[in-house]
């Protein structure tokens, strides 16, 4: 069950928001449980020396096998498209070939854990999710607007510095709603 | 208002710090 982030202790650096981790695992035995009840809550953290805490604890995506998902969130906003923060906007998805998985998703999370994104409250989230194929990064906002997007492709091709091939693809969520594939 | 910034190198410093441990 969720709790929320404790206050940064004595001498920490705060974060300018509280952030959820969350874990989600998908195999043969769990197929038919509903995508929410299969989240699970790791820890929400409120400053750097929190995450950084909780973050030597826990397995690296690229480490990991199987069909697994984390999801870093916002304190507030559940990982899901429905939620009211997530609902009209949607997600920069990247493809990412086997290998790049850890070094991508920490460097995601270290620039939207610092704003270096730049685009006041749009950020909601980060996932990575690890597939058979090919593993996919993604950073979810709240709108649709064609500027912001584009700022935060933008930034995200800076911080990642990602292969020059590498698909990056915008999706609204009401897409991805309406797609059956 | 202030945001507060981190950019990576500033926040991989404070990831040695005895706090994060």
């Amino acid at each position: 069950t969720f709790r929320p982030a404790p206050k940064p202790g004595e001498g920490e650096h705060p974060l300018q928001y509280n952030y959820a981790l969350w874990f989600s695992r998908r195999s043969q035995s769990n197929k038919t449980v509903r995508y929410d009840q299969n989240l699970k809550f790791i820890a929400s953290f409120a400053s750097v020396e929190q995450f950084w805490n909780i973050y030597s604890y826990i397995v690296r995506p690229g480490d990991m096998t199987g069909h697994v998902d984390y999801h870093l969130f916002k304190e507030g906003i559940r990982p899901m498209w429905e939620d009211d923060a997530n609902k009209h906007g949607g997600k920069w998805v990247i493809r990412l070939k086997k290998g790049l998985a850890s070094r991508c998703w920490e460097n995601l999370i270290l620039a939207m854990l610092g704003e270096q994104f730049m685009v006041g409250e749009e950020i909601c989230g980060a996932v990575i999710s690890i597939r058979f194929q090919d593993d996919i990064l993604s950073l979810w906002n709240r709108s649709n607007d064609q500027a912001i997007i584009s700022r935060i492709r933008d930034t995200l091709q800076r911080v990642l510095n990602l292969p020059p091939n590498t698909i990056m693809d915008y999706k609204s969520h009401t897409d991805s709603l309406k797609d059956t594939s | 208002g202030t945001r507060i910034v981190y950019d990576r190198s500033r926040l991989m410093q404070l990831r040695n710090s005895p706090l994060a441990r």
